[in-house]
């Protein structure tokens, strides 16, 4: 583990009242190691490892931690902060309803993540209507369909329908007229080097004005995670990051690649299949789950 | 060193940049990089491009030639597994390849045994009907086994060439769901013969690739990777490891949600577009 590792470096190096450039040093590849193999982006791992750098140097020996606690303690709270502090819910709306846009590559998790939020939403005494924007994907409908009626939320479906936008101005509009809470979006996924599809969810976004854009990721994924992010970002104005599959063995560090080129903290995790599965995302765990 | 004057140090950690960033991980793109720097000391390669072409041979040594790149179809019905964990692209590709093979003049029925997914039979219904292939389904909630076994024998029946089967995406951490996986494998093979398991890879997926295609590996085998989703900006470079490590051959890459979005694995032109 690092921490071990960590310890290693120390007992090998002598310790004075502060950290040495050298220990800093020796610390910092170890952590540059860690952070790609749990798939930071390459550039975020530059920046942080940077920012780590600053805060170590000369950074005092506190009494009651060993130098290898002290470095974890300010690798741990930068990562945290990174990752956006404390656990952050979706964004409170003063006249409902509250419109939430899901966007993500292909197979990122976001239908079920609508449906999962929906089931949410609902178990806290809200109505929300979930809005089958995936004009595109065989059988998307349906999908969101059958999560609606287990998640026991409705769903606006124009079977037939092909231009999406409309469909989600026109479920805005059941929301209104329904004095719903919620409008959750789901789009079809899309590559974010795709002109038409980008287009598209900025057509989407604009037809609706989310109070709340997620942009969905799967825990897996590696060094793209930069790249989509930052297109995503140009097209859509990204509040909050959606990470799912964590029930699995990736380490994760998209999530920081993710919220360090979005500015936006991950909400919420997906942790299952099923509709239940999904979890406010606790910046803590997923620092140590990272940092491996 | 006066070598390698071509390249200063900040150049070869620009070259190990450019790997890690296209995922083939810290470990093979520090060990092609000094590689590579060995052969450019010891062949007095110098230059941007020939050291370029050194960076594409020592990527390419990783795959073997004379893997096995072709799909293998046994005697009719041949039946195919294709397998993997969520939203790589399983059900799509069933239906992109079945398209590839009803081309050829084969008679192609798919095997709907993700019976889990809410409208998984649904999806691979449109598909069947694009690619000109036949569909056996049960109810949602079935036994996938029962699916695959039907499926078999309703191939053989009508004389069908190919049966290919979908099964649903599950993590490979999950041991009821990876055992779920070999049961199925064993119910076809009661009856059948698997020619081809096809592990389904998302280009996307970082580290947690090699992860996955081990797992597989030693649950069910899997004799080929269809690498997804190469039409984005994700190089796929864990398919390195993949390769080398677990020895497995990456059959074919997808590259789009068309139906004729899927070409065979060229491990010239994939080192070509990872080194950019
Ligand atoms: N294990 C696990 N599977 C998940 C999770 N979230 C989604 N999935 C699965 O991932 C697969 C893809 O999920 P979808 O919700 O269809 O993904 P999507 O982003 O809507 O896909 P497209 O619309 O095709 O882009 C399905 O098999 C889901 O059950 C999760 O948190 N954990
Ligand atoms: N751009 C692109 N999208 C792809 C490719 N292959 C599949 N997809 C998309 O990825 C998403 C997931 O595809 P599926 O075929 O449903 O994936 P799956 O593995 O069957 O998913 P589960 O059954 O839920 O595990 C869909 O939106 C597909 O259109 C590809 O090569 N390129
Ligand atoms: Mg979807
Ligand atoms: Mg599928």
């Amino acid at each position: 583990s690092l921490s071990s590792r960590f310890d290693d470096i120390f007992t090998r190096l002598r310790n004075r009242g502060r950290l040495s450039d050298k220990q800093v040093d020796e610390v910092l590849r170890e952590i540059r190691l860690a952070l790609l193999e749990a798939d930071v982006s390459l550039r975020v791992v530059k920046a942080f490892v940077a920012d780590v750098r600053e805060r170590a140097q000369g950074a005092e020996i506190h009494k009651s931690l060993s130098p290898a606690q002290q470095v974890i303690k300010i690798v741990n709270e930068a990562l945290i902060g990174v990752l956006g502090g404390e656990a952050k819910g979706l964004v409170p709306v003063d006249a409902p309803p509250r419109v939430i846009l899901m966007a993500g590559l292909q197979g990122s998790g976001k239908t079920t993540a609508a449906a999962k939020l929906a089931k949410h939403l609902r178990g806290k005494g809200r109505r929300p209507l979930l809005a089958a924007c995936d004009l595109r994907r065989p059988a998307a409908t349906s999908q969101l369909q059958l999560l609606g009626e287990q998640a026991g939320v409705p769903v606006h479906a124009e079977p037939g329908a092909t231009d999406a936008p409309a469909v989600a101005r026109r479920a805005l509009e059941e929301a209104h007229a329904e004095n719903l809470t919620d409008v959750i979006v789901d789009t079809s996924g899309r590559m974010h080097v795709d002109p038409e599809l980008m287009a598209e969810l900025g057509a989407v976004a604009r037809a609706v004005e989310p109070h709340e854009t997620l942009l969905v990721c799967d825990a897996m994924t590696g060094q793209d995670a930069v790249n989509v992010a930052e297109a995503f970002l140009e097209e859509v104005e990204v509040t909050g990051v959606v990470l799912t599959k964590l029930d699995g063995d990736a380490r994760g560090g998209a999530a920081l690649s993710m919220s360090y080129v979005t500015g936006c903290p991950v909400k919420f995790a997906g942790v299952g299949e099923k509709l239940d599965d999904l979890e406010p995302f606790h910046p803590d765990r997923m620092a140590s789950r990272i940092l491996g | 060193d006066a070598l390698g004057a071509g390249l200063d140090d900040d150049a070869w950690d620009d070259l190990e940049a450019a790997l890690i960033q296209a995922d083939t991980g810290v470990g093979t793109a520090t060990a092609v990089v000094s590689e590579v720097r060995a052969e450019a000391r010891a062949a007095g390669v110098t230059d941007v491009d020939g050291i370029r072409t050194l960076m594409a041979q020592r990527l390419l040594a990783r795959f073997a030639a004379d893997a096995p790149r072709a799909l293998t179809i046994g005697p009719p019905p041949s039946v195919w597994l294709v397998v993997g964990v969520n939203g790589t692209g399983k059900t799509t590709t069933i239906g992109k390849i079945a398209a590839d093979q009803a081309a050829r003049g084969r008679r192609v029925v798919m095997a709907a045994a993700d019976t889990f997914r809410a409208a998984a039979d649904e999806q691979l219904e449109a598909w069947a009907r694009r690619a000109g292939a036949e569909l056996v389904k049960h109810r949602p909630g079935a036994d996938p086994g029962a699916v695959a076994f039907d499926a078999l024998a309703h191939a053989r029946a009508r004389g069908h060439d190919l049966l290919i089967v979908d099964t649903a995406g599950r993590l490979h951490t999950k041991v009821p769901l990876m055992d779920e996986l070999a049961k199925i494998r064993r119910v076809v093979e009661k009856e059948g013969r698997v020619d081809e398991v096809l592990l389904v890879l998302d280009a996307t997926a970082g580290q947690n690739g090699l992860a996955q295609a081990r797992s597989f590996a030693a649950a069910t085998g899997v004799t080929g990777v269809v690498l997804t989703k190469l039409d984005g900006t994700a190089k796929g470079g864990i398919a390195v490891a993949v390769e080398q490590e677990l020895g497995i051959p990456i059959k074919l890459i997808g590259v789009g949600e068309g139906l004729g979005d899927l070409e065979p694995f060229e491990p010239r032109r994939f080192v070509e577009a990872l080194l950019g």
